[in-house]
């Protein structure tokens, strides 16, 4: 979900 | 994924392989804050939750592995490892990080994306690591004499967030605008943090001295 976008990085 | 980000990556991979490096080849950590390693241990560890619930990409899984186990065995060797630990400034790393990790945690209460234990988690991680660094600033100005690979650790570990900030703009650009102000004002406070430390960094590399933080 695009909410989560941030969550992709380290 | 962006060069920005990649590139970011790469320097925080580099700054702690350098550090574990130095510690591992030199068996000193004298000039280490072993209270900042506490605090990036504990910020891959709030942060990393989802390492075994989301697979969001190798790449992603590998890193989070890496980071995590390079700061444990920072952390490990600094604690318990017989020559290295007795060359750890005790009496100089004196910076309270039990009220860093309070005050950022009340902080990720408060301001997070979602009341939940992964949001809080992740927001108390961010928040943490924008900090995280002053007990090693603090001891680098106390110890003066700034030995070049701990120097260069903090350097890339500057740099590795303002890599990261470029990435947001990017992503800003390109992806569309996601609520991210989280990250944004920590990470822009992390990389201040560091200004002055960049400044004396690059004037030392300019005149070709050593590294001398004023007192």
């Amino acid at each position: 979900p695009a909410a989560d976008s941030v969550k992709d990085e380290l | 994924m962006n060069a920005f980000r990649f590139l970011g990556d790469m320097t925080h991979l580099f700054s702690v392989l350098v550090l574990l490096l130095k510690i591992y080849a030199t068996k000193t950590c004298s000039g280490v804050s072993r209270k900042t390693q506490e605090l990036y241990l504990l910020v891959f560890v709030a942060r990393y939750l989802d390492l075994f619930t989301d697979y969001i990409s190798l790449y992603n899984s590998v890193m989070k592995i890496v980071f995590i186990t390079s700061s444990a065995a920072i952390v490990w060797y600094m604690r318990r490892h017989p020559q290295v630990r007795r060359t750890y400034d005790k009496e100089q790393d004196t910076f309270r990080h039990s009220v860093l990790v309070a005050a950022t945690f009340v902080l990720a209460l408060i301001f997070n994306d979602r009341f939940t234990f992964r949001e809080i988690c992740w927001a108390f991680s961010i928040y943490l690591e924008a900090v995280a660094i002053l007990p090693q600033l603090v001891l680098l100005q106390r110890c003066r004499n700034v030995d070049n690979l701990t120097g260069q650790y903090v350097f890339f570990l500057g740099a590795y967030r303002a890599f990261y900030i470029l990435n947001w703009i990017y992503r800003y650009f390109t992806e569309g605008h996601h609520s991210r102000w989280i990250p944004w004002i920590a990470g822009l406070v992390q990389t201040g943090l560091y200004a002055d430390f960049f400044y004396y960094y690059f004037l030392s590399w300019k005149n070709n001295v050593k590294l001398e933080l004023p007192a």
